[in-house]
């Protein structure tokens, strides 16, 4: 059971990196996520999905990401080509 | 809505479907028409005009493609990411959509096949949006929501959403008085043609994965080592030993997700090995070879094994460089040739018989150095070690390359499926763990 929660966590993690929620890695130094940017990063993807704000990886915030969707990060931040200013109305 | 930072200069923008599906059952006529609605979507809401232009001038170009596809944002197979598109831009890649294609892209515009298929009107639409200067939403009723909805109904009927038509508009001001996109359209999909054929029986054509083979059984059609791992290559997969000798994954990896730019509809590769002058990695199948820069093949690839100076129609069973002199040498059945990696050219006096390596039998099926200096041959099940420059294998020799490579239990044993100790107490552990 514990491997299998790891596995959910790493993938959590990559997918809140892969779509901008999380910070890229920088190669040039090692870096441990806090456990309260974490619970943030999460929250975020949650109100972005509609999802109740828990900051947890739970059930439906794992189904929300195993659901199927445009590759392009909902929160861009130096991605040459697709970098772009969050505006809102 | 939520807005790029970029917008394209000019309202009257051209676009083309430069690939098409593979497997798709939809017709390449149907998908230029599901393109069309989608963009004419977009036009409809706002002053944006859209024409059908040549492929590489058109701003928008339209893909259909897999894996890795040379723009740093891979597609990752059946399921996950479906589709993206650049921003607009002076970038030639600005305004490109991508869709991958090994999603089983369908046209539902009623939703009957509920799961078994993306429809790719909804999400066509979806990017556009991004290929026009809009990002993600979270509105929930926007079409610029991440997540895959589901259809989103005909597309000759469909309206964008306000919170879309607001996002645009912003960009591209209103539709003009008296400019009608239809007028301004394509030729082709005709517009005031019924709007989309019928969708074709529901034909599966990705299962989930590709069987593969087992490891267990030895067999391999090349073996190579490359920048200090071995990889061990049977029909469509490879399995990939590192330098301390741990197997990265006791299942297999696909040939086609790794090495880009090989034939899809390869059966095998014959032979494999990494350059000792520049460290490219030359791939054999059939008469033909392809050269690689790390995993991505080199333009003019493939060529005939023939330029090499070997006879027209050599097929390549085995290659390596035999670290005692450095030399390449190229083998075929019972003969081999020495070749010349700088000069780019088999030396002459060859080929000569393989019965200089004793010990080993003729057409081997491939041949590698390994981190500790020797040279192993590889056939059928069994391997010969060639201590440092000998030319007569080892004694005691051979012996099980499922067993001592493959971490298998016995020789003619199928794949363990519980973790165990390997050679020299290393630890074996199993997928996930």
């Amino acid at each position: 059971a514990r491997s299998s929660s790891t596995h959910e966590f790493n993938k959590g993690l990559e997918w809140l990196t892969r779509y901008g929620y999380l910070p890229q890695p920088d190669p040039r130094a090692a870096r441990l996520q806090t456990r309260e940017e974490l619970a943030s990063a999460i929250k975020t993807m949650q109100r972005f999905a509609g999802l109740p704000t828990t900051g947890e990886l739970d059930k439906k915030t794992l189904d929300m990401m195993n659901k199927p969707r445009c590759s392009l990060p909902d929160i861009i931040g130096t991605s040459e080509l697709m970098r772009r200013r969050r505006r809102r109305r | 809505y939520a807005l790029s930072d970029s917008i394209w200069k000019k309202t009257d923008l051209t676009w083309n479907v430069r690939s098409f599906p593979r497997a798709s059952q939809l017709s390449q006529e149907h998908i230029r028409n599901i393109i069309y609605y989608a963009l004419r979507a977009w036009s409809n809401a706002s002053a944006l005009i859209f024409r059908e232009g040549s492929s590489e001038q058109a701003d928008i170009l339209v893909d259909f493609t897999q894996s890795y596809h040379q723009d740093s944002y891979p597609f990752d197979g059946p399921g996950g990411t479906l589709a993206h598109a650049f921003f607009p831009g002076e970038h030639p890649i600005s305004g490109d959509t991508h869709f991958d294609d090994e999603e089983m892209w369908i046209y539902d515009p009623e939703n009957n096949f509920q799961g078994r298929g993306t429809d790719l009107f909804a999400v066509a639409v979806h990017e556009f949006g991004h290929a026009l200067g809009l990002s993600h939403s979270s509105a929930k009723e926007s079409i610029m929501i991440p997540y895959y909805q589901g259809p989103v109904g005909l597309p000759h009927q469909y309206q964008l959403p306000l919170d879309d038509v607001m996002g645009i508009e912003q960009l591209y001001g209103k539709r003009r008085l008296g400019s009608h996109p239809d007028q301004n359209g394509p030729q082709l999909p005709p517009p005031t043609a019924p709007p989309i054929p019928d969708f074709p029986p529901y034909q599966p054509t990705y299962g989930p994965r590709l069987l593969s083979p087992d490891r267990c059984k030895a067999h391999f059609d090349a073996i190579a080592n490359i920048r200090g791992e071995v990889f061990f290559f049977k029909e469509k997969h490879f399995w990939r030993m590192q330098p301390a000798r741990n197997l990265v994954s006791l299942e297999p990896a696909q040939i086609l997700r790794f090495w880009n730019g090989l034939p899809q509809d390869f059966k095998a590769i014959d032979a494999v090995y990494e350059r000792a002058n520049d460290s490219q990695i030359v791939f054999f199948i059939g008469s033909y070879y392809w050269v690689f820069t790390d995993t991505l093949v080199n333009p003019g690839y493939p060529r005939p094994s023939s330029d090499l100076g070997l006879p027209p129609g050599t097929v390549i069973g085995a290659a390596f460089v035999w670290p005692h002199n450095g030399k390449t040498y190229l083998l075929e059945k019972d003969q081999y040739w020495r070749y010349d990696d700088q000069l780019g050219h088999v030396e002459p006096g060859y080929p000569k018989p393989v019965a200089l390596w004793k010990g080993v039998p003729p057409d081997l099926d491939d041949v590698t150095r390994w981190n500790d200096g020797n040279t192993y041959f590889f056939k059928d099940t069994q391997y010969w070690r060639f201590t440092a420059g000998n030319v007569e294998s080892d004694a005691s020799y051979p012996l099980s390359t499922a067993q001592d490579w493959m971490y298998c239990q016995g020789p003619h044993t199928s794949s363990p499926s519980a973790p165990r100790r390997g050679e020299g107490g290393m630890c074996l552990c199993g997928g996930t763990s």
